[in-house]
């Protein structure tokens, strides 16, 4: 059975979406290339003054959805 | 606000620009005036001069496009990424370009070209992504009535770091 999946914990869709969209608009640098997922969330949650918790909340699904610049938030 | 590393700025203060390309969503006149007011938030507040050329070379190209476009960064389909623009520099620097995939208007249904010209032509001048809500260089796009906008403080300080005042 599958087990049932734990709040804020996100699908393998969204996480894969979560992952793209910090890949292109908060990438890794050498200075931040040690950085979880969790962290990076964190960062981009910072940047748009979200609520921080590190997880794929609605909030940030929610702004991760909406249309944007093209152009990286966080650049080295 | 921010501006990109190592503050690239155009050293001159007349800037031409080139439009190479229509969308077909709107006339040609709604875009060229579209374009010339979004010219005009920054021009406004900073020595800044911007003159429309025809043909031969232009400091800022301006063009719509679908998905891989020659620049190494594609667009995404409708939704999402609505353009891009390149910080101040020769050859490719300084060019915007707006994503095709989504529906321009001169209103606020869909996508109002002039904000979002306003925002890009920001990168175009050497200003990186603010994180102050309701500046224009916040990265989401967010609709406000084009008659009344007013370009906030953040944005203001911001090119005039790069460029000065307006002269009086």
């Amino acid at each position: 059975f599958p087990t049932p999946r734990k709040p804020g914990t996100p699908s393998s869709t969204g996480f894969e979406n979560v992952k793209a969209y910090l890949d292109k608009f908060f990438p890794l640098f050498t200075k931040t290339k040690h950085l979880s997922l969790e962290e990076r969330i964190k960062e981009m949650q910072r940047f748009f003054h979200l609520t921080v918790t590190g997880k794929l909340d609605a909030e940030t699904e929610a702004t991760i959805k909406r249309p944007r610049c093209g152009m990286p938030d966080i650049a080295e | 606000y921010a501006t990109f590393s190592g503050s690239p700025r155009w050293k001159k203060t007349l800037l031409t620009y080139k439009i190479v390309n229509y969308t077909p969503d709107l006339s040609q006149k709604k875009v060229d005036d579209a374009i010339r007011r979004a010219f005009m938030v920054w021009s406004d507040v900073t020595p800044l001069q911007f003159k429309k050329v025809f043909y031969g070379h232009a400091d800022i190209v301006i063009g719509f496009a679908r998905r891989a476009h020659g620049d190494g960064y594609p667009f995404d389909g409708r939704g999402n990424t609505l353009a891009h623009a390149f910080a101040p520099g020769e050859g490719i620097g300084g060019d915007t370009h707006f994503d095709d995939d989504e529906i321009w208007s001169e209103t606020n249904r869909e996508i109002n070209l002039f904000l979002v010209a306003a925002h890009e032509f920001g990168h175009s001048l050497g200003l990186d992504h603010s994180n102050v809500r309701g500046a224009l260089m916040y990265p989401i796009y967010s609709y406000v009535n084009p008659a009344t906008f007013k370009l906030s403080e953040d944005d203001r300080r911001g090119i005039q770091k790069l460029y000065g005042k307006k002269p009086s």
